[in-house]
């Protein structure tokens, strides 16, 4: 472990916790992809499959059952619970997600340490997780006034994957025969697509004006 | 093949 690792954690479980504080306090997920939050809850499910044979450490265990919990909880949320589907904005949510779980089967069948099955879903899981963000961004585009908490929600989940980016460079320098070459593109491939996100996220910090996303 | 992976991050 760590301190890029341990702040991209940190910032990766920051940004579910601004999510459920979102929607469980102001009852609301405008502005909130529900397809990226399945996405999400499936990239917890196929990334976590070894969570009880293969034990790492507490933080490790915990953490796991928490991503999963909060995931799982925020689909039900905004499936079940009146009041937040009542907010949830299902006519302009509409990316059609087959188009990014299918490719990411197909690759992690390629392009894989191993092929067994978990090791099949875990590397599913690394491709679907550089994608899952894109129906939120496009909903982003279309959704006029983004409120603050769904701003920093997309901006915290950037930087997590950012840090864990430096976590890598961290990790390949200080121990020898570090290569997850598999890891280190899909991560990459993820902080890209949040470019554009991040440009005019930290502009309109600085002017301080309405984060707005060109459509 | 390269070594199993043991995969120590989340």
């Amino acid at each position: 472990m760590n301190v890029f690792r341990l702040a991209g954690d940190m910032t990766h479980l920051s940004s579910i916790l601004v999510l459920l504080l979102k929607i469980h306090t102001i009852k609301s997920c405008a502005g909130i992809s529900l397809k990226t939050q399945e996405l999400y809850a499936l990239v917890f499910i196929t990334r976590y499959l070894d969570i009880f044979d293969r034990f790492t450490s507490i933080y490790n265990f915990l953490m796991k059952l928490i991503f999963l919990g909060s995931s799982l909880s925020i689909v039900w949320y905004m499936r079940r619970h009146k009041a937040v589907h009542r907010s949830y904005d299902k006519d302009q949510d509409t990316f059609r997600y087959q188009f990014i779980v299918l490719p990411c089967l197909l690759l992690a069948l390629v392009i894989n340490h191993k092929l067994t099955f978990k090791e099949v879903m875990w590397t599913f899981s690394l491709y679907l997780e550089a994608v899952a963000i894109l129906p939120q961004l496009v909903l982003l585009q279309r959704t006029r006034n983004i409120d603050n908490l769904t701003g920093q929600y997309v901006f915290l989940l950037g930087a997590y994957r950012a840090l864990y980016l430096l976590n890598w460079v961290y990790r390949y320098f200080t121990e020898p025969g570090f290569v997850r070459w598999i890891t280190w593109i899909a991560g990459l491939v993820q902080t890209l697509l949040y470019a554009d996100f991040f440009y005019y996220y930290i502009l309109s910090w600085k002017n301080n004006v309405k984060l707005e996303l060109p459509a | 093949s390269t070594k199993e992976h043991s995969h120590d991050e989340l």
